[in-house]
């Protein structure tokens, strides 16, 4: 199974369509990885992206030196998707008793 | 399927058993057809309800078409039961299926889905392989033959929105266009996704406005008025393009193409910090919420038809 330990989530708020543009710089870097949960919209919806841990300096560095604010959505992939699954374990040791 | 916990996401084994048990408790409102095999051979199983009649109008609703929106699966798991359960008891479910039939398919994409569980969680595209490349999959909801391949999906095998070689490549979406042109009488299509608690409607790939733009967009107001009736969840509403993003090859810009007036497409919870991880607790209050989305849509459609 993949795992995602030390993957974060940010969530970016970008203030104009010019911050937006650097957002979507961001997505065209490959090597990266990042995974858009949510992508750069019309709205100015916040934009979610999952970041590998490899990647967090980088990704981070280049928010804050662009002015781009941003807070961690999910600390840790990983933990939350072990909570999951022990969740499903557990329903389902308990439908079988 | 009264003891079945809707309150906990499942596999895919125990969503085809729910599916095969509803059937057999429900044989004169539910039957199971199964529309094609996916990439991977598995069953592409589409729940039928019906009270008789022969190809009558219906409308189409379709949840997991990217497998890692867990919430979508589950939900839809919530509305087959919904339906069998208030049919003869709730008036306006009871008016729509003495008129309408109601297709549902819940795992719309079983091999990325089976992969949600076995390898990768946030697996989110079909699992075929792209020849000539080591990454896999295609978005499923790039491949319609709805400005296919233009600005709004990549062309790049190894992008989350991979458009595939060619419109339809996808089996998983080719049996969904075969199943639609052969019945001919869908007057409604809605395909589920999450998160970001949007109700959108065409178009995605381009600026122009819907012919019937007016009428969905205060239809999709209702929905949303009715939706947010419950638990306050925030929706906004509008046509893909000027509302999110450009986004081509989508599915419910085919089915309008395709003279489906009543395309939509939900973006259901999260409303917090889980994304695609929504809590197992949140499913019912999301399904329940939704429901009374779907059932706007439903309604209008019994009472407005063309």
């Amino acid at each position: 199974k993949e795992d995602f330990s030390g993957h974060q989530v940010l969530r970016i708020l970008a203030a104009n369509e010019a911050q937006v543009e650097k957002v979507r710089e961001l997505e065209k870097l490959e090597h990266l990885q990042l995974d858009f949960w949510r992508g750069p919209s019309r709205l100015f919806l916040p934009i979610d992206v999952r970041v590998p841990f490899s990647s967090l300096q980088s990704v981070k560095v280049f928010l804050e030196a662009n002015g781009v604010k941003y807070s961690i959505m999910i600390e840790d992939v990983q933990l939350l998707l072990d909570e999951e699954e022990k969740e499903m374990f557990a329903f389902r040791s308990r439908a079988r008793s | 399927t009264d003891t079945f916990n809707y309150a906990a996401y499942h596999t895919l084994a125990e969503i085809n058993e729910f599916i095969d048990l509803l059937v057999a408790e429900n044989p004169n409102l539910v039957s199971k057809i199964q529309i094609g095999n996916s990439y991977e051979g598995r069953p592409l199983n589409v729940l039928k309800f019906s009270t008789g009649g022969s190809n009558r109008p219906a409308i189409w609703i379709d949840t997991g078409i990217h497998s890692r929106e867990w919430v979508t699966q589950a939900s839809g798991v919530w509305f087959a039961k919904k339906i069998t359960d208030d049919y003869g008891q709730d008036e306006k479910l009871t008016a729509i299926l003495d008129s309408l039939d109601i297709f549902l398919e819940i795992v719309t994409n079983p091999d990325g889905f089976a992969f949600t569980h076995s390898s990768n969680r946030l697996w989110r595209k079909t699992r075929s392989i792209s020849a000539g490349s080591s990454c896999v999959g295609v978005d499923p909801n790039r491949n319609w033959d709805a400005g296919f391949g233009l600005s709004g999906a990549s062309s790049n095998p190894c992008s989350e929105t991979y458009h595939g070689k060619f419109a339809n490549s996808e089996v998983e979406v080719k049996s969904i266009v075969d199943f639609v042109n052969s019945h001919g009488n869908i007057k409604a299509f809605i395909s589920i996704h999450s998160y970001s608690q949007l109700l959108l409607y065409p178009y995605g790939y381009t600026t122009t406005q819907a012919a019937h733009q007016p009428e969905l967009d205060a239809l999709a107001k209702a929905a949303v008025n009715n939706l947010s009736s419950l638990y306050g969840t925030k929706y906004k509403y509008g046509s893909i393009i000027t509302t999110i993003y450009q986004a081509s090859g989508g599915t419910v810009d085919w089915t309008y193409n395709s003279g489906i007036k009543y395309s939509y497409t939900f973006e259901l919870r999260d409303t917090g910090f889980y994304g695609f991880l929504l809590p197992a607790r949140q499913i019912i209050p999301t399904a329940q919420e939704t429901w009374l989305g779907l059932i706007t849509i439903m309604d209008y459609t019994l009472k407005h038809p063309y």
